[in-house]
């Protein structure tokens, strides 16, 4: 249904934007 | 031909608009059937909000699938920018024999992190 | 025929419009419709604060976008000092 859809994006924004802010950490580290 | 071409132009705007009406009509009787009401609103409205939502989760997705792949993109030119850096930094170490001191284990995890 | 394509579909849409409001006129009659027609109208009201926080989420997501290919750059600045330095 439309709302699992929505739902299902907006897990998938929430999981990216917690991948790159890990990343955007580790690569942070490492260039220090 | 032309005077066909006009004629058959002119039945689908007529079609068009009797469309357009026979829609007014309706929704104008449902709505006078059944009147929003406080916390009710009429199935016109309901169908209306419905289209809309539908077109509004539409747009958001066209925008998130670029941003998704232009991390992606933007994240492997960083990894291999690092590896890049990594290998000439080695290439220094051993021309100059300079002991670089080990990885800590937050950089390690940091590694393990972009890996 | 792409023309034609599209006004058929334009006439296509107008009448399955009407179809639906004509399903809509009688649901007077159904059991429970003003039940029905409120538990839509909830739906409705909690998709459109799921597609608001989806909205908030994507601009999160631009702003990461903008920040990985700021460090990126930066990146690639030091890469090319250490092979300067080389």
């Amino acid at each position: 249904t439309l709302k699992d859809n929505v739902n299902i994006l907006l897990d998938k924004a929430s999981l990216e934007s917690q991948e790159s802010i890990g990343f955007i950490k580790a690569a942070k580290v490492l260039m220090k | 031909m032309e005077e066909e071409v006009d004629k058959l132009e002119l039945m689908f705007q007529k079609a068009d608009s009797d469309l357009d009406y026979i829609q007014y009509r309706l929704e104008y009787e449902i709505k006078t059937n059944h009147p929003d009401s406080a916390g009710e609103k009429n199935p016109v409205t309901l169908l209306q909000e419905l289209s809309a939502i539908k077109s509004r989760f539409q747009t958001l997705h066209e925008r998130f699938k670029p941003i998704a792949d232009e991390q992606k993109e933007t994240k492997s030119r960083i990894c291999a920018t690092f590896n890049k850096t990594m290998t000439v930094i080695q290439e220094l170490q051993k021309q100059t024999d300079l002991e670089l001191s080990p990885l800590t284990e937050e950089e390690k995890t940091a590694v393990q992190q972009l890996k | 025929s792409s023309d034609l394509d599209q006004l058929c579909s334009h006439i296509n849409e107008k009448i399955g419009n009407i179809k639906k409001s004509l399903s809509l006129r009688n649901c007077g009659q159904v059991p429970n419709s003003k039940t029905i027609l409120s538990k839509i109208g909830d739906e409705i009201m909690v998709i459109n604060e799921l597609l608001n926080k989806l909205e908030i989420e994507i601009q999160f997501q631009e702003q990461t976008t903008n920040s990985l290919k700021e460090l990126c750059a930066s990146l690639e600045e030091d890469y090319k000092d250490v092979e300067h330095l080389k």
